[in-house]
């Protein structure tokens, strides 16, 4: 790996004769802008010469739940599972990078818990189109509820406050509340919150700040479970993102379900170039 | 057959039926005929499992062997590839034979962790060899 390693840095710093029209490699790698061509693997080979990037650890329980996720997705071997209909081929799992949280007890309605969380979603690549998003609550093993707990949540999804010179825009700010039961031995709660993000990341919004106010009651009051249920709720939620990848080296299932036979997609999944197409021919023939 | 000479000097020793496709393996298939081989690799063998957290181990198959002079049937090789061939073994030695390269993939899921410390489960297309081909 050690040539390879030279050759690809060869390459990058052109000592090797290539010819003269520029290699999608003298793109800057890392530039926001800068288009995706190599592929992140070969990236790797590339950015080895420079000591490893240093990584941020993943939170634990994120990355027990990403785990679960790929075993769903894909094969042992790696190979994308092709029982699954939905078209995005990324999923980003983002954990809040500030949190301010406080929570109050009211023996009457159970816990009331507000958070502040800020997202920061960098990772997210210009050809990565958002599909859906959801918070992502997870609860301890301990904890399992005698009866189904409702919560009303309430969500403000802001853009930050802008740090420059007077703000162009008032940030923008969405409410709305949800209502979901914790069950018994449910382990991870998702809440849908594609509606607020979408408009935020398709206008290239990467830093998100979520305040989060929940209120949740029981149907029957049992101080023992109060203590555990007050904790079971204080984990902060991650945000999921679902992508689909538009660029050239991500696997689109898309192309390879067409290139079965475009007979076997539903009608709405096939290209209205295609539908276009079919249709033209059909009315001509019935006119003829 | 008939009176022409001795029958057992002039006739071809032909083997016996069991192993008669081996017999004839040697005029049509060459020894190693180009097909997929195994390269089965874990990303901690690059000290790439830092950020690769799945699958533990990649295997992405390559291809190997020599071209068969008869392409046709056997690899959906275009036409070009005999005349490359022709051209190889009548015309020019220094115009390369066929090579032995793959002709189709499947994709390959990744979990990774990113600089940030976010986690991404991507797809990513051609990232095994499926199939194998002359050109």
């Amino acid at each position: 790996s050690q040539t390879l390693e030279d050759e690809a840095g060869s390459l990058i710093s052109g000592e090797a004769s290539l010819e003269a029209k520029p290699q999608p490699w003298d793109q800057p790698l890392d530039g926001e802008n800068s288009p995706d061509l190599l592929p992140p693997l070969l990236k790797v080979l590339v950015n080895s010469h420079v000591p490893g990037a240093p990584r941020l650890q993943p939170d634990s329980i994120a990355l027990r739940y990403m785990k679960r996720l790929y075993k769903a997705y894909a094969t042992k071997e790696g190979i994308p599972k092709s029982d699954r209909g939905h078209l995005y081929n990324t999923v980003r799992l983002f954990t809040p990078s500030a949190q301010h949280q406080q929570s109050s007890w009211g023996q009457v309605t159970g816990v009331l818990q507000s958070m502040d969380l800020l997202f920061n979603l960098d990772r997210i690549a210009a050809p990565e189109h958002l599909l859906k998003s959801v918070l992502l609550y997870s609860l301890k093993n301990s904890v399992s509820f005698s009866s189904a707990t409702k919560c009303m949540c309430y969500l403000d999804v802001k853009e930050p406050e802008c740090s420059s010179s007077p703000c162009f825009r008032s940030p923008q700010s969405f409410t709305f509340n949800l209502q979901f039961e914790f069950r018994k031995n449910h382990k991870w709660i998702e809440k849908d919150v594609t509606t607020l993000l979408q408009p935020l990341v398709a206008s290239n919004k990467r830093n998100i700040h979520i305040a989060v106010n929940f209120t949740c009651y029981k149907d029957q009051p049992n101080p023992v479970q109060d203590e555990l249920f007050d904790v079971a709720i204080l984990m902060a939620p991650s945000l999921l993102v679902y992508l689909n990848d538009t660029s050239a080296q991500a696997y689109h299932r898309w192309d390879s379900l067409r290139y079965k036979g475009s007979h076997q997609l539903l009608p709405d999944q096939r290209d209205p170039m295609e539908e276009e197409l079919i249709w033209g021919r059909k009315s001509s023939r019935h006119r003829r | 057959d008939e009176g022409i000479g001795d029958r057992k000097a002039k006739s071809p020793k032909v083997p016996d039926s069991n192993n008669l496709s081996e017999y004839f393996k040697q005029f049509l298939f060459p020894e190693n005929e180009c097909e997929l081989h195994d390269f089965k690799l874990s990303f901690s063998q690059l000290k790439w499992d830092n950020w690769i957290v799945a699958p533990r181990r990649y295997n992405p198959r390559y291809c190997k062997g020599d071209c068969p002079r008869l392409l046709r049937h056997r690899y959906g090789s275009p036409v070009h590839t005999m005349v490359q061939n022709i051209i190889y073994e009548k015309l020019d030695s220094s115009i390369p034979r066929p090579s032995c390269v793959p002709a189709k993939y499947s994709p390959l899921s990744v979990l990774t962790i990113e600089t940030d410390g976010s986690i991404a489960y991507k797809e990513y297309e051609d990232m095994i060899a499926t199939r194998c081909t002359c050109r």
